[in-house]
Parts: structure tokens; C-alpha cells; sequence
């Protein structure tokens, strides 16, 4: 059914 | 010397209460703008953005930026000796505070409390202020039950965006089902629904986070969903005349 995606793969890291 | 003081503490703590089960330690940033928190749940998945700004408190100075490292758990059990409607300041004296001071105020008592300090090692995200495709402001209540509703089908939840309206729905192995949701101009401001589309979108989240999320629905009567395609969810509750929360979760992948 899919996976979770993480905020890691859409936002950079400051 | 760092100080802000909220008219309305029940307000801090409906804030509090909305975000203690996404996050456990966060840094809590105060400058001359005000206060602003980022954190993320423990799986990188949801991330939590606070925006209070200086105008909204009763009374507030910061003359050097500082950042306080707080568990929420212990926070809230502070929170817990102040009443729905004291006022609460928060304030530190030093220059590199190592507790935050709290004061509960209310017509007959005065209570005043200290929260040790925590030094925290935390990512921060940069989260880009871009255009969002499809907006979509409904009834936060509303949002509550239809996630409360479709969560008992499935563990993701779609969302769909059109000109007509937006449109929620699951496929689980009981069946499958869907709400739509239709636009509405009504007088009462709390119940409209009004959906911006330039593109539409369907997305796939995890609903457990959506649950979670909706905790913050006692900030607002309206919540506000932005999406674009393939892109993570901002839910935003607008906390009156003091700034905002939003929400982020990272949609679901399908191969």
C-alpha cells in the first residue's frame, strides 16, 4: 500500500 | 531579560496540549518578534511550527535572542497548578538562562513556578514559504470527525481537490468510502468552506498523525489545509491576534 515518505526527502536541513 | 506575558494562559496551554503527543523536547525560540517553536515527532515524518507574535501578549520584551530547551512533558505538569483562566508569564533573568520562570495569575492567587532548562541538539528544517496548489479552509471540527470517521476504514486517508470542493476518502479491507465536502459562503464564519484550487491535487497521509494533529482544534473554528502534489501538508490553525500553528506531514508514497 505505499510507505511513509519522510520531511527529510522535501525540506533541507538548516 | 526575557519576558511575555499571555492574558489568556488557557490559551498556552491549548498549545501545549496540541503538541504533546507530536513532540517530547523542544527549543523554544523568543526574540524581538516574539516566540517560535520547530520541532519534529520522533519518526520525521510531522513537524510542528509555532508562531507567537510579540503584539498578541499582554505584555512582552526580549532584548537578546535566546533559545530554552523544554521537555513538554514536565511543561505541562507545571501548567497543570495554573487555572483555565489565569494569566501566565513566562520569563528568564539571565543572559544563558538555566530555568524558565512561570507566573500564574488570577484574581486571588498568585503562583509562581521554575522549569529547569534543557540544552537540546535539534535539526531544524527549512521549510519553504512557497505557493501552495490547492487551500482549503473548513470547520476544524469538521475535519476532526471526518478523520475520526475514515480512521475506522483505513490508516491512510486520501484527499482530493477540485473547483467544487474537497473530498476525503479510504479503501481499507472492510470496503471503502468517501466524504465530500461542499463549498459554502455562509454568514457564520466558523462554518464556511472555501477551497483555492490553481491545481488539483490527490494525496495519501497517514491518518494516526491527522488525529493527532487535530488536537489543536480547540485554537481555532477553521482550519486551513494547503497541499501540493507529491508535496507534504501544511494543516494551520490561526491562533487570533497572536500568530499561528501549523502542522506538516510528509504525504504517503504509493508504488
Amino acid at each position: 500500500t505505499g510507505f511513509q515518505s519522510r520531511l527529510e526527502n522535501f525540506f533541507g536541513k538548516t | 531579560m526575557f519576558e511575555a506575558k499571555f492574558e489568556d494562559g488557557g490559551l498556552f496551554k491549548k498549545i501545549v496540549e496540541a503538541i504533546k503527543e507530536l513532540v517530547k523536547n523542544v527549543n523554544l525560540e523568543a526574540n524581538g518578534t516574539g516566540i517560535s517553536l520547530q520541532a519534529m515527532d520522533t519518526s520525521h515524518v510531522a513537524l510542528v511550527a509555532l508562531q507567537l507574535n510579540e503584539k498578541g501578549f499582554k505584555k512582552y520584551r526580549c532584548e537578546k535572542s535566546l533559545t530554552m530547551g523544554l521537555s513538554i512533558e514536565n511543561l505541562q505538569k507545571i501548567l497543570k497548578c495554573s487555572g483555565n483562566d489565569d494569566q501566565i508569564t513566562l520569563r528568564t533573568q539571565d543572559e544563558e538562562p538555566t530555568t524558565l520562570s512561570f507566573t500564574f495569575e488570577s484574581k486571588n492567587r498568585i503562583s509562581e513556578f521554575q522549569l529547569n532548562l534543557m540544552s537540546l541538539d535539534q535539526e531544524q528544517l527549512g521549510v519553504p514559504d512557497t505557493e501552495y496548489s490547492s487551500v482549503v479552509r473548513m470547520p476544524s471540527n469538521e475535519f476532526t470527525k471526518i478523520c475520526r470517521e475514515l480512521g475506522n476504514i483505513n490508516e491512510a486517508i486520501g484527499i482530493e481537490t477540485s473547483k467544487e470542493g474537497i473530498k476525503f476518502y479510504v479503501k481499507g479491507d472492510i470496503g471503502e468510502g468517501q466524504v465530500s465536502v461542499k463549498i459554502n459562503d455562509t454568514e457564520k464564519p466558523e462554518e464556511r468552506v472555501e477551497c483555492e484550487v490553481d491545481e488539483p491535487v490527490n494525496l495519501s497521509f497517514a491518518v494516526r498523525y491527522f488525529n493527532l494533529f487535530n488536537k489543536a482544534s480547540a485554537l481555532s473554528s477553521q482550519v486551513i489545509l494547503s497541499m501540493s502534489q507529491d508535496q507534504p501538508l501544511v494543516i494551520e490553525y490561526i491562533i487570533e491576534e497572536m500568530g499561528s500553528l501549523k502542522l506538516y506531514l510528509a504525504p504517503k508514497i504509493n508504488d
